[in-house]
């Protein structure tokens, strides 16, 4: 439970410089920010769909900062070639919903 | 539509 969270720190300031852009409200982003810039990714449709629900951890339509850099290292890592779990494996969870 | 068990919130379903 106390093992490290897989975004590295450089990488989470990277994911954390793009959820500032996207204009968070309250510290949210809504689907309807997210979608688009996951969109871009070209990955397809069901494979963000997955990712989406592996990110959002505590299902409320919105991402944190924390469950957006659960999705962006998703897809990152979904570019690279790696196939998107089907659950989330419990190094990918943030330390602060464990 | 969404399938059983999932969720609404999604954005991509």
């Amino acid at each position: 439970a106390d093992a490290p969270w897989v975004v590295k720190p450089e990488e989470k300031m990277k994911f954390d410089t793009i959820f500032e852009s996207l204009g968070p409200v309250g510290g949210m982003l809504s689907g309807d920010k997210v979608k688009p810039v996951l969109l871009n990714s070209n990955l397809p449709v069901d494979i963000l769909g997955r990712v989406w629900e592996l990110s959002d951890i505590d299902r409320d339509g919105m991402l944190d900062r924390d469950e957006f850099s659960v999705a962006m290292f998703l897809v990152y890592r979904a570019l690279e070639g790696e196939s998107v779990p089907m659950s989330l494996p419990p190094p990918l969870v943030p330390p602060s919903k464990r | 539509q969404y399938p059983a068990g999932g969720s609404s919130t999604n954005p991509f379903l």
